[in-house]
């Protein structure tokens, strides 16, 4: 599972029998109380069902494999939205793809400005009541400087099915162990030092809490340490992550040597299973140059095992960015883990000119790039499009030829 | 504590839990993914955020998230614009 945090939102994806949804009102305690992000539900922050009024939601998933051995709202897609629903006002649920294939849902709500939609009137500030009877605004946000020239944003996710078992032994503790083992010492802290992106180079640090309890992490009380011991205190899980990203091509995706900043964090989990989250800042964003220049991200999660074996891959560093194209990015993916299916789904903002509406554009947007429908060794089975007020969606399941 | 310089990151490891997690009864692939959006953009926060919004959230506050989530934090590398957070299961 990843969480990225960024100011102004938060992404958390979680695996297996998590259960996602059941931290989402706490989320919104915290962006109101700690983050102090705007609350229309209550009087104060005191008041414990205090929520942060958010722009906008997004909720997907593709369908589970095991259903019925999910927990809280989990068990359905029919459940989650009802979860959604008492939690959110303008919210949407779609299904995209097959019924009787793997298909993908989405919940979104859609922002709407504080003219449209009035705040509600606050709570009483004692009432102590864990259920919250009001629904939750979304899209109120104050107009504040540069509220209008948010950045174009896009995400690419690809979800792959049926690995090829070859491949996936790459992702067993016992696998990576041995050809963990057949590196010599050296070349073993060469592939951290170039997963990691070279700390030592970069006036960075290794922050370490070795035998911390929990409120040591969160308070920052480690020692600050050199980067040699940093890599010398790292976990076998930290460390075998970090081979298997270098040998199976994944620290390839985003290479070092097109994207100089790019960092890899990954974890290989006992006895299978692989996890990473990547940081790829923007071009020529170093030091204090670019302030205003986001940095991106990107993430794995494989399951190996043959009965449930699955990869997904998410980015949202920008399309043709370094030259280089979404259908190349997953093409690579692909090739690492030759999957029996799978399928991408993309969404990226609408051109917001001003001839938008009257125009459309399509050659300007990548989700509709031809060269995504063409990933060799696979033929493409759906492709579906989904316009919304302002993103586009495009969905395409391949399956191995 | 310390404050990395700009444009650096800083890699935090939980040991209590990266050290030791068994994940022999993780079965179910696909993941759930949820995407909350309280601003337009990281420069359009409105004039009630704290420093750096969401980011400016200590660790140990989204424990208490993630504890009902069910994952753990095993490492964090934070940069200037984004943090990002390895976790459990």
């Amino acid at each position: 599972s990843s969480m990225f945090v960024f100011p102004h939102k938060l992404i958390l994806k979680t695996c297996g029998t998590t259960t996602l949804l059941l931290g989402l009102r706490r989320l919104l305690r915290i962006a109101a109380v700690d983050a102090g992000f705007p609350f229309h539900n209550a009087a104060s922050t005191e008041d414990i069902n205090v929520a942060a009024t958010p722009h906008r939601v997004f909720y997907s998933r593709k369908n589970f494999l095991f259903p019925d051995r999910q927990q809280g709202p989990h068990t359905s897609w029919k459940e989650e939205v009802k979860f959604l629903d008492d939690t959110f006002e303008n919210g949407s649920a779609y299904m995209v793809g097959r019924m009787n294939a793997d298909h993908w849902y989405l919940y979104m709500t859609t922002p709407t400005s504080s003219a449209l939609t009035p705040p509600l009137t606050p709570r009483s500030s004692n009432t102590s009541s864990p259920t919250r009877t009001r629904k939750i605004p979304t899209g109120i946000v104050p107009h504040v400087s540069g509220a209008g020239d948010a950045p174009a944003d896009e995400t690419l996710e690809v979800l792959m099915m049926d690995l090829d078992p070859e491949l996936a032994k790459q992702f067993y503790l016992e696998q990576a162990s041995a050809v963990a083992s057949k590196q010599v010492p050296a070349q073993a802290q060469e592939a951290r030092r170039a997963a990691l992106g070279s700390l030592g180079d970069i006036d960075s640090t290794v922050d370490v809490f070795e035998n911390c309890g929990e409120s040591d992490l969160a308070g920052g009380q480690g020692a600050e340490i050199d980067v040699t011991a940093g890599e010398a205190m790292t976990t076998e899980g930290h460390a075998l992550g970090t081979v298997v990203s270098d040998t199976c091509g994944l620290a390839q995706v985003y290479p070092t040597s097109h994207y100089p900043d790019a960092r890899i964090d990954a974890y290989l989990f006992s006895p299978c299973g692989y996890s990473a989250n990547g940081v790829v800042p923007a071009p020529d964003a170093g030091a204090e140059a670019n302030d205003n220049k986001p940095a991106h991200y990107w993430t794995v999660h494989v399951t190996p095992e043959p009965i449930c074996s699955y990869a997904s891959f998410e980015t949202n560093v920008p399309s043709g960015q370094n030259g280089r194209r979404t259908s190349d990015t997953i093409q690579h993916v692909v090739d690492i883990f030759k999957p029996g299916r799978f399928t991408v789904t993309f969404f990226e903002t609408k051109n917001k000119t001003a001839d938008d509406e009257a125009v459309p554009q399509p050659a300007a947007r990548a989700g509709v790039d031809k060269r995504m429908d063409g990933i060799k060794g696979y033929r493409r089975m759906d492709r579906i499009i989904h316009e919304f007020d302002d993103y586009h969606l495009v969905f395409r399941y391949f399956e191995r030829e | 504590t310390f404050s990395p310089a700009p444009g650096s990151l800083q890699l935090t490891i939980n040991h209590d839990i990266a050290a030791d997690l068994d994940s022999t009864n993780a079965f179910e692939g696909p993941e759930k993914l949820l995407e909350v959006w309280f601003a337009p953009s990281p420069t359009a926060l409105p004039p009630t955020a704290r420093d750096n919004g969401l980011k400016g959230v200590s660790p140990s506050t989204w424990e208490g998230m993630l504890d009902m989530v069910n994952c753990k934090v095993l490492s964090i590398v934070k940069s200037d614009h984004v943090d990002a957070y390895l976790l459990s299961e």
